[in-house]
């Protein structure tokens, strides 16, 4: 599963995730890429979101769109919403995967329950950051 | 305005040991490429929709990634593929599942919530529209990746007690994300 979430310079706020699904997968199975407010989510109001992972776990945990509605309703930052999501609801239930996630200041948080997470960002500083294990 | 770009390319059992310096730094580079052609489109004032479509084909195009090209395959060894997108200005947004003949999936979401009334389209009804909308089309054929498909016929293998739990061990099973199977 690969995601993109971008702020722009009229301040807005696009999420996207694309992906091959799940090995061996039958049945006709659909994970949380292709659902908004799971795998995807983005709103000026909060923030931008993209998963990877065990998509049932994200679908049931509306992921995406919970670490917006925290920021929203419990006026976490997003750091806090993005961990507190990712690093316990999920991991509690035994949901491995991780998040990029972007508010409308330009603050943004990857956590991730899994060994090692594909992730980047660039910004003002103008170099791009990679990172891929813990 | 503060332009921001972030990608991830998938998490999982993805360690040290797992990854030769060689694949760690192709993955680096291929990362570093999305991250630089989307960031430009900010630069020259694009908009999020467009720098995130443009980082993703990157990826999408990339035997690197569980998506597009290089996609993992289903219990019948095919490739069907899943996407979706939403606007934060708008609160639009658009997504495609289970579709196996479309060249870009994010682009075909993107059509999705631009040009339809829908949010979500699946199967052989997303390709036809995505076809109307004059979007690549290609045999399913344009994403096998051996590596992807030597993956499944062990899984299998596995699945019918063909093959030792031991392979699970192997280098190779530690590009499977969160190692969970269909």
């Amino acid at each position: 599963t690969v995601g993109a979430i971008a702020l722009d310079s009229q301040g807005n706020l696009a999420a996207g995730t694309s992906t091959g699904g799940m090995t061996n997968k039958r049945w006709g199975r659909v994970g949380d890429s292709p659902i908004i407010g799971a795998g995807t989510y983005a709103s000026n109001q909060s923030c931008a979101v993209s998963a990877t992972g065990h998509g049932e776990f994200f679908i049931r945990n509306v992921v995406a769109y919970d670490v917006a509605a925290r920021m929203k309703y419990q006026g976490l930052s997003l750091q806090q919403a993005a961990e507190e999501v990712v690093m316990k609801t999920l991991k509690e239930q035994g949901g491995e995967g991780g998040i990029i996630a972007l508010d409308n200041k330009g603050n943004i948080a990857m956590p991730f329950n899994t060994p090692g997470m594909y992730r980047g960002y660039m910004n003002q500083k103008g170099k791009p950051q990679v990172f891929i294990f813990q | 305005n503060k332009v921001v770009l972030v990608i991830h390319g998938g998490a999982g059992t993805i360690t040290p040991e797992n990854m030769t310096p060689e694949l760690e730094r192709v993955y680096r580079q291929k990362l570093s490429e999305a991250l630089e052609k989307g960031y430009a489109v900010l630069e020259r004032g694009g908009t999020s929709l467009q720098a995130i479509t443009t980082a993703i084909q990157i990826m999408e195009e990339s035997p690197l990634f569980n998506a597009g090209k290089g996609a993992v395959f289903t219990s019948e060894g095919r490739n069907e593929l899943d996407a979706s997108i939403m606007d934060g200005k708008t609160g639009q947004a658009g997504a495609v599942a289970g579709v196996t003949t479309i060249k870009s999936p994010i682009l075909a979401a993107q059509a999705v919530m631009q040009k339809s009334p829908h949010v979500m389209l699946s199967g052989t009804g997303a390709e036809e529209f995505a076809k109307e909308q004059g979007l690549e089309q290609v045999e399913n054929s344009y994403f096998f990746d051996q590596r992807r498909h030597d993956q499944l016929k062990r899984l299998q293998q596995l699945e019918q007690g063909k093959d030792k739990e031991g392979s699970l061990k192997d280098p190779e099973w530690g590009l499977f994300e969160g190692k969970k199977f269909g």
